[in-house]
């Protein structure tokens, strides 16, 4: 299985159109491997990004360079799949 | 599980355990459910649909879970409403009629090479797995492969994005035996297409920012229909045109139905907004699958009663 170790997904809520389209710019550098949970869409509408670990610095320090408000959605999206997949055991445990 | 009593709806499951149910659910109530296999996928699994019937030559509802394979909850959903139906069906006036008039048709899981995928060697995974030439990238978003704008903005011709296209209006065999069935039945009235995670309700266009000639009625649909939906546990919906509610999108699924003249054709974005994304715990699987039932349930009857 892919690892998804120290990949966060922030959730980015544009406050302009301008802090849209900033947002959107990050979709077109493929270098960063962004995974676009929710894709940008208006002004105060939520974006999720998936952010693997190499670029998280790269896209935290341009959204905060850029005045775009962000939180950490998922802080580790690993350790929540990790929980995802000890209650999927859990539960097939229990049922057999 | 020996029986669908017993199965448990409050977990995930695999690809392999999702068609022991389906198949376990046909055996246990032969008069009302079969299953349909309507196609094959890149890989050569099974496009298992079932049929709730109770008569023949009826006009049809389609619901379709999991063509994005990452949306698991979605899948999960797919699962309980099958059970919801043969529960209902004989106790449930409203569903009694609607099975008494219409059939339903369920695909719950409409993109089994993705979800195995999802399962076995990416979690994050949400395309097809087919092959593309010329590309060391894998996988065709399913809901950009219907020849509804195809190939319009929206759409990336990029195999390595999430958004790739494909090669051609439906390449991709999950979406062509969906199209190959809808216009052989040539009757299915209402379309829904199930996603996850953004808790939004909506209808076409996606590809144009032009009004569908059904616009308001469709609207008017929606906005009973996550009435309903929210009525259960307050999860807060929004609804409207893809266009308008998230932004443009071409060659959706239920852009192409409605303009093969289905014209119920609606798409939901399951919960859940701001916390899990698409690794919702399982621990919600049944809330979301009752609250969307209830929307479900308003858009079915509507089609019921309200033939064209």
């Amino acid at each position: 299985m892919e690892n998804f170790g120290g990949q966060q997904v922030l959730r980015i809520l544009p406050e302009n159109e301008e802090q849209v389209t900033l947002v959107r710019d990050l979709e077109n550098l493929e270098h960063l491997q962004l995974d676009f949970w929710q894709s940008p869409r208006a002004a105060e509408k939520p974006i999720d990004i998936r952010v693997p670990f190499p670029s998280l610095q790269a896209v935290k320090v341009y959204l905060e360079s850029n005045n775009i408000p962000y939180s950490i959605m998922i802080k580790d999206l690993q350790n929540l799949l990790d929980e995802e997949q000890s209650s999927m055991k859990a539960a097939r445990a229990m049922d057999n | 599980a020996r029986s669908t009593n017993s199965f448990n709806y409050a977990i995930y499951h695999t690809f392999d355990e999702i068609n022991s149910f389906i198949d376990t659910l046909v055996a246990e109530n032969p008069n009302l459910v079969s299953k349909i296999v309507i196609g094959k996928s890149t890989e050569g699994r099974p496009l298992n649909v079932l049929k709730f019937s109770t008569g023949s030559n009826r006009p049809a509802f389609w619901i379709d879970t999991g063509i994005h394979s990452r949306e698991w909850v979605t899948q999960a959903s797919g699962v309980w409403f099958a059970k919801k139906i043969v529960q209902d069906y004989g106790t449930d006036p409203s569903l009694t009629a609607t099975l008494n008039k219409l059939d339903i048709y369920l695909e719950i899981v409409t993109n089994p090479d993705g979800y195995v995928f999802s399962h076995t060697s990416n979690r994050m995974w949400r395309k097809t797995r087919s092959a593309n030439p010329g590309s060391t990238c894998v996988g065709t978003d399913p809901n950009r492969n219907w020849d509804a704008g195809f190939g319009g903005p929206g759409s990336s011709s990029n195999p390595c994005t999430e958004t790739y296209r494909g090669r051609a209006a439906h390449s991709e065999p999950e979406v062509k035996a969906i199209v190959d069935f809808v216009k052989g039945h040539g009757n299915i009235k209402g379309f829904v297409s199930i996603h996850s995670y953004s808790q939004m309700l909506l209808f076409p266009y996606g590809y144009t920012s032009a009004l569908t000639p059904d616009h308001q009625e469709l609207n008017n649909l929606a906005r009973v229909a996550v009435n309903a939906l929210t009525s259960l546990y307050g999860t807060v919906y929004e609804y409207g045109s893809i266009i308008t509610t998230i932004y443009q999108a071409s060659g959706g699924t239920v852009d192409w139905t409605y303009n093969q003249g289905i014209k119920y054709s609606y798409t939901f974005e399951l919960r859940d907004t701001g916390r899990y994304g698409f690794a919702l715990p399982a621990s919600q699987i049944i809330p979301t699958a009752q609250e969307t039932w209830l929307a479900l349930t308003k858009l079915i009857e509507y089609t019921r009663d309200n033939p064209y």
